[in-house]
């Protein structure tokens, strides 16, 4: 199964 | 007071025409250093940044921080009113909540102002990290633009997968599969031609092509992209645009569980 990540998973909300 | 006099106007045009679709309403941040923006799209998925660096503008006042949150279907609306060949001046008074965009002929026979109403938009900025890429791409904008939307008419994903030997670009759907190859390749007669691909530690990422797609509104900005990639982080599609600054898209990748 391949899944969309999200961007909040990688960069830090400030 | 706020005075932003870009002679290029044709560069704001097409830098509005390459988000519009992407990110619904923004927050245009105004300082000493330049104009940017950064936003992602409703899903935060892919995330775009703008600059367009102070010195890069004829005239610009900005006599402080500001934020100015617009609908940036409504900005692209009034900026298509706005001959490409023509200057704009963005101004907005201290504590106003309207912009004014004034479009100016080159030979100054026809002056337009359009005033648009600002919003208050809760801006989520993203804290994103220096990240040292594995693989980073640099292609001609065109030829990017082609893969994506050739390969867009197959499969919904991508597989973006860089090894010594250059750079692969795969789909499949259910009518079948395609795989575009593009060698490293400098010898061209002009520079923006070339197919350039520095430190390139292999490297194979997924991505939603609907929003490479996208990406690639902001073409008419440059001759050239170019794509840093890195394992499980997200690729960075970057679109320079000459003497000002640049378009950036971040693109989370789509991952195995």
């Amino acid at each position: 199964l391949i899944k969309q990540t999200m961007l909040t998973q990688f960069f830090e909300m400030n | 007071m706020l005075e932003l006099r870009l002679v290029q106007g044709s560069l704001l045009k097409k830098v509005l025409e390459s988000i519009k679709d992407l990110v619904n309403d923004a927050n245009f941040d105004c300082s000493a250093t330049g104009f940017s923006l950064q936003a992602m799209d409703s899903s935060h998925v892919a995330l775009v940044a703008l600059l367009l660096r102070s010195e890069g503008f004829e005239h610009y006042r900005c006599d402080r921080n500001i934020s100015m949150g617009m609908n940036l279907g409504n900005m692209a609306k009034m900026l298509k009113c706005a001959g490409n060949d023509d200057i704009i001046t963005l101004k907005a008074d201290d504590g106003s909540d309207t912009v004014t965009f004034m479009f100016e002929s080159p030979t100054q026979d026809k002056i337009a102002d359009f005033e648009m109403r600002l919003m208050d938009i809760d801006s989520e900025h993203l804290g994103i990290p220096e990240a040292e890429y594995h693989a980073i791409l640099i292609m001609p904008s065109a030829e990017f633009a082609r893969i994506c939307k050739d390969l867009s008419s197959i499969g919904d994903t991508v597989v973006i997968s860089v090894t010594k030997e250059g750079v692969k670009f795969s789909t499949r759907g259910d009518i079948g599969t395609a795989n575009v190859v593009c060698r490293q390749n400098t010898t061209v007669d002009k520079p923006e031609e070339a197919t350039v691909i520095e430190m390139p530690e292999p490297v194979s990422l997924t991505f939603a092509l609907r929003y490479l797609n996208s990406f690639t509104k902001a073409t008419p900005l440059s001759n050239t992209v170019t794509i840093s990639l890195s394992s499980e982080i997200p690729v960075v599609v970057e679109y320079k645009i000459a003497e000002m600054g640049y378009i950036r898209f971040y693109l989370a990748p789509k991952i195995e569980e």
